[in-house]
């Protein structure tokens, strides 16, 4: 789940548009 | 004045801060029944990490920030999601929900298990946005102003951030002066909330160490 990623991996997966994968 | 093409780019950040708000289903649960230290640890983070994914929906659509070095924009957002995140706080608390809302969110925050040497800046820090009574275009703008902070750790071309910054600090200033006449000060009150947020971001660390540990 998001809740268990970092702040930088958030907003990486953010900015790809990718964070359901 | 402001110029059509300032009317244009307050427009896209006007819309682009409302169409990306945190969803309506994980913001109520904020303000359903009672919850367990865990539960409630939980949805503070759920919170979170949505309140991340709507900031960086919305910094995606202030224009020229795509064409900034892609290193550049994630040490933008890292640097600056904790004090908008704390904008947005502000906000919500700076509205008026139906009675007893913002007790019952208060409530849960500061049984959150966060240290109350942070707890009182923070909500210091809402009530001091809150007596601004800003308008929908100022929050946007502000927040937009604050994510394209130059001088944010690890941000290689700051040039270039300045220059995506100061045509919305130009524009910020001069609807400032529209929005409130009879108040000459405003825009540099609005400025000085950045530093007061810029405060809460420095502690912000010790803080969620303080908030884990209990």
């Amino acid at each position: 789940p998001a809740s268990n990623l970092g702040l930088e991996d958030i907003i990486r997966k953010a900015l790809m548009g990718n964070l359901e994968e | 004045e402001i110029t059509k093409e300032q009317q244009a780019l307050m427009k896209v950040i006007a819309d682009a801060y409302n169409r990306h708000q945190i969803p309506q289903d994980v913001a109520k649960k904020l303000l359903q029944d009672q919850y367990s230290a865990e539960e409630n640890f939980l949805l503070l983070t759920e919170m979170a990490t949505s309140q991340v994914q709507v900031l960086v929906e919305f910094t995606k659509n202030i224009p020229g920030f795509l064409s900034l070095n892609h290193e550049d924009q994630i040490a933008l957002l890292k640097g600056s999601a904790v004090e908008a995140m704390f904008l947005r706080s502000a906000q919500v608390f700076s509205k008026k929900m139906p009675n007893g809302h913002n007790e019952v969110l208060e409530d849960r925050i500061r049984r959150s298990g966060i240290s109350e040497e942070f707890m009182t800046p923070m909500f210091n820090f809402y009530k001091s946005i809150g007596v601004l009574h800003m308008v929908q275009e100022e929050q946007a703008l502000l927040t937009a102003i604050t994510i394209l902070t130059p001088d944010r750790p690890y941000v290689k071309d700051q040039q270039a951030v300045e220059r995506l910054q100061e045509p919305m600090l130009d524009l910020l200033r001069k609807l400032c002066v529209l929005q409130h006449p009879q108040k000459p000060q405003y825009f540099a009150c609005l400025l000085g909330r950045l530093t007061e947020l810029r405060t809460l971001n420095y502690y912000h660390a010790e803080m969620l160490t303080s908030w884990r540990m209990n």
